[in-house]
């Protein structure tokens, strides 16, 4: 199971933006 | 085309979503010791896409109370005290929906916007970019 400072920080990077 | 450049210009959303934008601007919160606005930003972003059915859910919108509202972090202090009760409530009673935290964020974007960002604009970590 994934820690919560994992989870958040998966989320965080699920919105950044990637290199077109 | 408009270069990137321009368009960081233009709004705070265009800034965000270009990535060396978003870096940079991260680089200059993380100086001024308020990148947990950003970060904040960009969790609601991520959970407004996250699906329901997982249970993974509840616990990122724990994680994102825990870490950034139920605390006196610099997040917290910019909400409005009925955005923060609302936010406890729901996941109190485990009711979690994609657009919880979209009032939050809209707050703190507000406040990006009036503040951090128009420092970002002057700053010589962007001047020095440009």
């Amino acid at each position: 199971i994934d820690s919560e400072d994992d989870l958040l920080q998966e989320c965080i990077s699920s919105a950044m933006p990637k290199k077109k | 085309p408009d270069s990137p450049l321009a368009r960081w210009t233009k709004s705070l959303h265009s800034l965000l979503g270009d990535q060396d934008g978003a870096y940079l601007f991260r680089t200059f919160l993380e100086r001024e010791k308020c990148v947990d606005t950003l970060d904040f930003w960009f969790a609601c972003n991520g959970f407004r896409q996250m699906d329901l059915k997982d249970t993974k859910t509840l616990r990122v919108a724990k994680a994102i109370y825990k870490r950034y509202i139920e605390n006196n972090s610099i997040v917290s202090k910019q909400l409005k005290p009925a955005t923060k009760t609302y936010i406890r409530d729901s996941i109190k009673k485990q009711q979690i929906d994609s657009i919880m935290f979209d009032q939050a964020q809209t707050e703190i974007q507000s406040v990006m916007e009036e503040n951090a960002y128009q420092m970002f604009l002057t700053s010589d970590i962007y001047l020095e970019y440009v």
